[in-house]
């Protein structure tokens, strides 16, 4: 899975996925990434791109959850990811990139690894595989 | 406030002993896409433009599972899936089971621009992806031959895998069953 999150700097955000899914799936098996709020998610909060097990990812509802853990219970980007992340996807099987309006930006996984990059304009960049 | 990007190239059982060989073209390519995003970012252009540009590079990575790369089913076809979402309107787009589309994301977008619709499917994404003028390919394109071993190895262990997972054999298999008998990460 690949996946791609931005925002300007309006705030406008946007996120997109794109994947082949899982080795050896069952022909016409979908996975997360077309279930929209699942593998990828936008609002006027944040945007979230999701990769790892479809079927974890579909039960987790775990990009709308990071934007719903901000909008109702009033979470950071940062400790909305961390907790979807540990909380609602078992270890193992997820891991997203986000950016808030407010150009926040995380990357987080409860894999062994996730090929990353992030840059924001206060001139932070990372490149990244596995837990620093 | 300022501009912020973010970008994945999957997620999975990644080995800290990946070899060099494997590793650094995957690093070479997040690099360049990101400074794809970042220039696109810093010329003002929109984030909705920004995304499927970078995904679109990501996609024609043979390194990534999507696109050219992407891994294969249980009868050795590809069928890619996208979704693309803008923040501001909630307008989306999104497609699956596509067989020969270079750039399943931007097919979703215009699955989110030119239709009434969220989602399409399997025959009718493609018959649109004709309707629209995007570029198809044989389907062949898409497969790589690391990855027709990858199906190889786990159909000898019968399981399904994530990115990066490595092969599990079926003697190792017997030695850790799973809960629920799909798992193969980690």
């Amino acid at each position: 899975t690949v996946g791609c999150v931005a925002v300007d700097t309006h705030g406008n955000l946007a996120a997109a996925t794109s994947t082949g899914g899982l080795v050896n799936k069952m022909v016409g098996r979908i996975g997360d990434t077309p279930i929209v709020g699942a593998g990828n998610y936008a609002n006027s909060l944040c945007a979230v791109s999701a990769t790892g097990k479809g079927e974890a990812i579909i039960r987790g509802t775990v990009a709308r959850d990071v934007a719903a853990l901000m909008e109702y219970k009033g979470l950071s980007l940062e400790e909305a990811a961390a907790y979807v992340i540990s909380e609602c996807a078992p270890r193992g099987t997820a891991g997203l990139v986000a950016v808030s309006a407010t150009g926040e930006v995380t990357m987080q996984f409860n894999t062994t690894g996730m090929f990353r990059a992030c840059a924001s304009e206060d001139g932070y960049s990372e490149i990244g595989i596995w837990p620093n | 406030m300022g501009w912020a990007i973010a970008l994945h190239g999957g997620a999975g059982d990644i080995p800290l002993s990946l070899p060099p060989e494997r590793r650094e073209p995957r690093e070479a390519a997040l690099r360049h896409c990101l400074q794809i995003g970042v220039a696109a970012l810093q010329t003002k252009r929109p984030p909705l433009d920004v995304v499927e540009l970078v995904v679109r590079e990501l996609e024609n990575n043979p390194n990534f599972n999507a696109g050219r790369g992407s891994v294969l089913t249980t009868d050795g076809t590809v069928e890619m899936e996208a979704c693309i979402m803008d923040g501001n309107t909630k307008k989306c787009g999104a497609v699956s089971g596509l067989t020969t589309v270079v750039n399943p994301i931007s097919l979703a977008r215009l699955v989110m621009e030119k239709t009434p619709h969220i989602y399409l499917a399997f025959d009718g994404a493609e018959a649109f992806a004709r309707e629209q003028g995007v570029e198809t390919v044989d389907a062949s394109h898409f497969i790589t031959p690391e990855n027709i071993e990858r199906l190889k190895q786990a159909k000898e262990a019968n399981r399904v895998q994530i990115d990066y997972t490595q092969p599990i054999t079926k003697d190792m298999k017997k030695e850790t069953p799973t809960a629920d008998g799909d798992s193969q990460i980690g």
